[in-house]
């Protein structure tokens, strides 16, 4: 039977990379297969913490809100821990 | 605010910079001032004393590098991250570095030195960024005017250093307000293509049908020609613009985006020039007017003659009975309008012209 599994968009899949890229390296996400590939609950874990930082709705989802705001131009350290 | 983690801090009140290399975007001398500058912004409010050395070692080393420039936490080219800065401690403590690939400028028209310069300085000293949108140290750029700390950033760098023993005044900006404050009041309130946009002080709150929590911004980060501080707002529909008034000036967005030729006066609505203030506006789908409310009275603009009706001003307590005789903000919801005075909104019936309800102005951001 046809699969309903359809390829990413090229456009969410660069979204998902820009966050994962955003994610290590202010909210301390781990690196490598522990972050995005592996561990989707650690993924949406850092999501939610980070929206809950920025004040956005808190949904673990990368909704266009919490992409606009890793878009902007911003300060290089980390928003949280070491 | 944060501190970093154990509040990492400079020791010694006594803390030394040297500017190892200089951006070309700017003179030697803009950039030296820029950094004075913006180190006499935590000096002014703290006991903290900058010296400059021209060679050797300082404690806060200020350097321009890009991509991969000797910390192995490269910068990312144009945009995207444009500074950063090590806490207080020895080595590469409290070294600040500016990404070269961006354009640095004195003023609004790209990033700006001092400001950026502000910011990551707070991070030598021992800040870490704040969640206040307004605040210096909140980690997203965003060019302001006037004096650059919040109370937030003020009392932050306080804890770690004390206060100046001789502070020099100044006129810390007011912190973001709290949206679940009981007596909070607001500026101005405006529908904009199915959202609610609410303006308090230097901050509009966007409420969206489908999002629970209210997205608080800074206005100057989303419309940076606005002035910090809005009076009253309306959208039509018909024309697809919201009006944003100002003191005397109004300007016009469409969407998200400034319309060109505003900002005009107010007057040229037919306002009287003794009226200085619009205090809150709302557009009456159903009969195609604008209602502008100034102090006790308000006035009928008819859009679609461009003309304010022969019979403005009006009382508002008149013709709305059981309303304050003044109001702050108002927007009309499927043939009620919703009044805001102080901590107070009305739910108003048009058609029966009668107080409908009563409730408190942020149980309409989920309070």
């Amino acid at each position: 039977a046809p699969s309903s599994a359809l390829p990413l968009s090229p456009r969410d899949r660069d979204d998902r990379l820009l966050a994962e890229k955003y994610l290590r390296r202010f909210y301390g996400l781990p690196a490598g297969l522990q972050g995005r590939q592996g561990s989707p609950v650690a993924f949406r874990t850092q999501v939610e913490k980070m929206q809950r930082f920025f004040k956005l709705e808190v949904t673990g989802n990368l909704d266009c809100n919490t992409l606009e705001v890793m878009k902007m131009p911003r300060c290089g350290v980390p928003d949280v821990g070491e | 605010y944060n501190h970093f983690p154990r509040h990492l801090k400079w020791q010694n009140n006594n803390v030394t910079f040297r500017i190892v290399n200089y951006t070309p975007d700017l003179k030697k001398s803009d950039v030296d001032r820029a950094i004075r500058n913006a180190l006499n912004i935590w000096s002014d409010v703290t006991p903290l004393v900058f010296k400059k050395l021209h060679q050797g070692n300082a404690d806060i080393m200020i350097s321009f590098g890009s991509q991969e420039h000797g910390d192995y936490n490269p910068f990312d080219g144009p945009d995207g991250l444009l500074a950063h800065a090590y806490p207080p401690g020895q080595g590469m403590g409290g070294d600040t570095h500016f990404d070269e690939d961006e354009h640095w400028t004195k003023d609004s028209s790209a990033y700006n030195l001092f400001i950026v310069a502000a910011h990551e300085l707070g991070h030598a000293l021992g800040m870490s960024h704040s969640a206040d949108a307004g605040a210096l140290m909140y980690p997203v750029y965003s060019y302001s005017t006037g004096y650059l700390l919040s109370e937030d950033d003020i009392e932050g760098i306080q804890a770690l250093y004390g206060p100046n023993p001789n502070p020099r005044k100044v006129k810390p900006k007011p912190d973001a307000p709290n949206k679940c404050n009981p007596m909070l009041s607001f500026d101005a309130a405006t529908e904009l293509r199915g959202e609610t946009i609410i303006f308090k002080d230097r901050f509009y709150w966007r409420l969206h049908p489908q999002m629970v929590e209210p997205e608080q911004t800074l206005i100057k980060s989303t419309w940076p020609s606005l002035p910090n501080k809005v009076d009253a707002a309306y959208e039509n529909p018909e024309k697809d613009l919201v009006i944003i008034f100002s003191g005397i000036r109004m300007w016009a967005l469409n969407g998200y985006s400034l319309v060109d030729g505003y900002p005009k006066y107010i007057h040229k609505l037919g306002l009287p020039k003794t009226v200085r203030k619009v205090d809150a506006a709302v557009h009456i789908g159903d009969t195609g007017k604008t209602l502008l409310f100034t102090e006790e009275e308000y006035w009928s603009y008819d859009e679609a003659t461009g003309k304010m009706d022969s019979d403005s001003p009006r009382s508002i307590e008149q013709d709305f009975p059981g309303m304050d005789d003044e109001v702050d903000a108002a927007v009309f919801h499927y043939g009620h309008l919703y009044f805001f005075h102080e901590h107070v909104q009305y739910e108003y019936s048009y058609t029966s012209r009668k107080v409908m309800r009563i409730l408190r102005t942020n149980s309409i951001l989920n309070c």
